[in-house]
């Protein structure tokens, strides 16, 4: 394996939003590029990360390898890569370690790293093609403010969606607090749009513990998108360049 | 986690 990343940000950016909702995970190298699919430990939630080939340059990948990877210390070992250094992820055909590289724009630093592999044994699951009843696309600022906001009041929300836009509730021992998302286009900055496609009115509970810890993904993505279907998990999508992306799936509450 | 369904009822492994 080699790849090469213009920009360390996007792998520490990634790593940063996963690490605290799954531990220990194979990253699964192929020629098509680099895949993660993990569950935390409740098995409530799901993190799915695909970086294409194309997000690298270059990328080759001869063999199909696992790496297996401590996310702590690969935080560690990331946290010596700036966020503009050119990152080359290496690995061997049978690996103990991989290999990270960064080189600073200027090309008067190299820093290297050979961060020890783990055996893993992971469940690998099959997602379902779904056809979601509603899916809303939103600013993931917002998404992220309403989540912490909400989190204030219940450690639940309930989400609804309608053609007239997506509501965010929670009912807590304090009062209730709702916020509704209405469906607009912003013509000076789509960045802002909130946009909603909908077969079926849908309303599910989900743990807000989990929603904000999703929403350590906010700086990879200008807009999230969430999918639901009445009783089966939500689809968080943080979509990324090259037809990259990060998604986190999460089992819906038992409704009231 | 109380009322909190697990994402193994909906995705088979593999």
């Amino acid at each position: 394996l080699e790849a090469r990343l213009e920009a360390a940000d996007l792998f520490k950016k990634v790593v940063e939003a996963i690490k605290d909702l799954v531990q220990h995970c194979n990253f699964d190298c192929n020629d098509s590029g680099i895949a993660l699919q993990a569950m935390d430990n409740s098995h409530v939630a799901l993190v799915s990360m695909m970086l294409t080939a194309d997000t690298f340059t270059p990328f080759r990948c001869d063999r199909n390898i696992p790496l297996g990877i401590d996310l702590t210390s690969l935080t560690k070992v990331l946290r010596a890569a700036q966020s503009s250094d050119i990152l080359t992820i290496k690995s061997e055909d049978a690996p103990d370690v991989v290999n990270l590289v960064f080189e600073g724009k200027d090309q008067d630093r190299i820093s290297e790293y050979d961060l020890k592999l783990m055996d893993i044994d992971q469940e690998h699951l099959g997602i379902p093609d779904t056809e979601y009843a509603a899916t809303a696309s939103m600013p993931a600022a917002d998404f992220k403010r309403i989540c912490s906001d909400l989190l204030l009041i219940s450690e639940a929300v309930s989400i609804e969606c309608t053609k007239e836009g997506i509501t965010f509730k929670a009912e807590g021992d304090i009062g209730n607090g709702s916020v509704t998302l209405r469906q607009h286009s912003d013509l000076e900055n789509s960045d802002k749009n909130v946009d909603i496609s909908l077969t079926e009115p849908v309303a599910l509970s989900f743990s807000l513990k989990y929603l904000t810890g999703f929403c350590k993904a906010t700086g990879l993505s200008n807009q999230v998108r969430l999918c639901l279907s009445n009783d089966v998990p939500l689809m968080v999508e943080y979509a990324l360049a090259n037809n990259s992306y990060l998604r986190f799936y999460l089992a819906p509450k038992i409704g009231d | 986690l109380k009322g909190q369904k697990s994402i193994l009822g909906f995705f088979s492994k593999t």
